[in-house]
């Protein structure tokens, strides 16, 4: 998946 | 989102709020380590600057600046309106040995060299030991007030659950991030003392003080 960028998680 | 996601950002905003409500209830922030609460400000500071620059939920905008603004309540709290109740001599966690390595550590190893990504980087990795001053602190003292430990239950739950939310998203969205899986395994382990204490002894009713 995605990681970089803006993220979900908190 | 799924479960284990949300009852962990639950878990993490009750942390947050009793901690708040500890110290304005009581007047008093004794025994809480206002160096883990700037660890903490700065964690949430330098991870959500993606509030500026790309929108994902309502849900992730509004939980993102309710962190924020309680990380900055509690630290205002505690160094400015309930300064004279601090106990700076117990915290006294060098924490120039976190921030320092944290930082290097950002830079070296990280999903993407670019400002805000490393800024996230250090973020996640200052959070898996940003609770150290605080407990540094209890092990000084040998004790801690009931409601502390309720607070680092749940600041430590929260992380646990988070453990299940990447296991969960591993095996239905073929998602991972590395980076935050370490740092928050690293995080949970630094707990388990802690959640061992909180079980036998305040669970049972008894206060939480360590042998001499």
């Amino acid at each position: 998946g995605r990681v970089t960028g803006g993220k979900d998680e908190l | 989102m799924n479960i284990f996601r949300l009852t962990g950002d639950l878990s993490h905003l009750a942390a947050i709020i009793i901690l708040l409500l500890k110290i304005w209830k009581s007047r008093s922030c004794a025994g809480i380590s206002g160096k883990s609460q700037i660890l903490f400000a700065l964690v949430f500071t330098t991870r959500y600057l993606d509030l500026f620059t790309s929108f994902i939920s309502l849900y992730n905008t509004c939980m993102k600046l309710i962190y924020i603004g309680c990380a900055y309540a509690t630290v205002y709290l505690i160094y400015a309106k309930f300064r004279a109740t601090y106990d700076g001599n117990h915290d006294s966690f060098r924490v120039e040995f976190l921030v320092v390595p944290v930082g290097g550590l950002s830079v070296l190893i990280n999903h993407d060299f670019s400002p805000l990504e490393i800024l996230w980087t250090f973020s996640i990795y200052l959070e898996s030991v940003a609770i150290l001053p605080q407990l540094f602190m209890i092990s000084k003292t040998g004790e801690a007030e009931t409601i502390t430990t309720h607070y680092l239950f749940c600041l430590g739950l929260y992380r646990a659950l988070y453990l299940f939310n990447w296991i969960w998203r591993f095996y239905f969205e073929g998602f991972f991030d590395m980076i935050a899986i370490v740092a928050g395994v690293v995080q949970t382990v630094l707990y388990c003392d802690f959640f061992y204490l909180y079980v036998t002894k305040v669970l049972k009713g008894k206060k939480l003080s360590l042998p001499a």
